[in-house]
């Protein structure tokens, strides 16, 4: 799965994700990707996200709804992201990664498997990482 | 306001032979899509661009590199959304579309819905004119050994992919 969230100079949000989905997966399977809310999500109210992961885990939480709700409610980005990913490792059992923005500029990239491959840039500065 | 963008390449295992790919193909989706953004272009068009440039990169499981499904084809889904308006468009087990996050844009910027599928979303591509791609032209020598490893007799696919998210 790919996936990218950004802010514009206008201040607005938005999300992109893409997947082939689960190797193997019986024909006509469906993941999270393509479900809005779980596969991604995007308000300029709040903030932008795009998940990767464990499919059906991601829609049994509507994982990228559930991170902008814990930013409405007051946390930053990287709190949001890992306080959902941390209820649907527990309460489900699945693993996955995020990527958020926050309205005002803030970014995590946040996962509970051992790798997610990301990158940003911000005022002009690149961050990746795997691990 | 100053423009950012974040981009992932998935949370599956990465092995050690994938990582300066994997990474390379990050940073390239990262800094086109803060191009369009440094530009003055918008968020919706920066996350598209980005999106987009991983699908091409056979490193990823999007677009030409894609794991295959029991059959040993290629069935991909994209979303794509806009926080200003909160329209969305996606479509789901598309096969013969080279970037799926282009035509779930169309979707979203042609239609009154929100998700196509299978053989109405090839009708609509076709409608909108994109190319047809042949199924092979996404797949890979990596997603076809994969695929072909999953299907030996002691092989456990849901095992493998237990911990990898």
């Amino acid at each position: 799965t790919v996936g990218a969230v950004a802010i514009d100079s206008e201040g607005n949000v938005a999300c992109a994700t893409s997947t082939g989905g689960l190797s193997n997966k019986l024909v006509g399977r469906v993941g999270d990707t393509a479900c809005i809310g779980s596969g991604g999500y995007a308000d300029n109210s709040c903030g932008a996200t795009s998940t990767t992961g464990h499919g059906e885990s991601i829609m049994k939480v509507v994982l990228a709804r559930l991170i902008l709700y814990h930013m409405e409610q007051g946390m930053p980005p990287e709190m949001a992201a890992d306080t959902a990913l941390d209820y649907m490792k527990t309460r489900v059992g699945g693993l996955g990664g995020v990527i958020v923005v926050s309205s005002s500029g803030e970014w995590a990239a946040r996962f509970s498997t051992k790798q997610m491959s990301w990158a940003t840039v911000k005022d002009d500065h690149l961050h990746f990482g795997i691990y | 306001m100053k423009p950012v963008i974040v981009v992932h390449g998935g949370a599956g295992r990465i092995f050690k032979e994938r990582e300066e790919g994997c990474r390379a193909g990050v940073v390239r989706a990262a800094l086109q899509g803060y191009s369009l953004l440094k530009q003055g272009g918008s968020a919706l068009d920066a996350v598209e661009e980005a999106v987009r440039s991983m699908e091409d990169d056979p490193h990823f499981n999007a677009g030409c590199g894609s794991v295959l499904n029991e059959k040993g084809e290629v069935e991909m889904d994209a979303i794509i959304m806009d926080g200003k308006s909160l329209d969305s468009g996606a479509v789901s087990a598309v096969k013969c579309v080279a970037n799926p996050i282009k035509l779930a844009r169309l979707v979203m910027e042609k239609t009154k819905h929100i998700l196509l599928t299978e053989s109405g979303a090839h009708l609509f591509a076709q409608a909108m004119g994109i190319p047809e791609t042949p199924g092979e032209k996404l797949i890979t020598k990596r997603s076809l050994e994969r695929w072909k490893k999953n299907l030996e007799p002691d092989s456990n696919p849901e095992e493998f992919q237990k911990d990898l998210g």
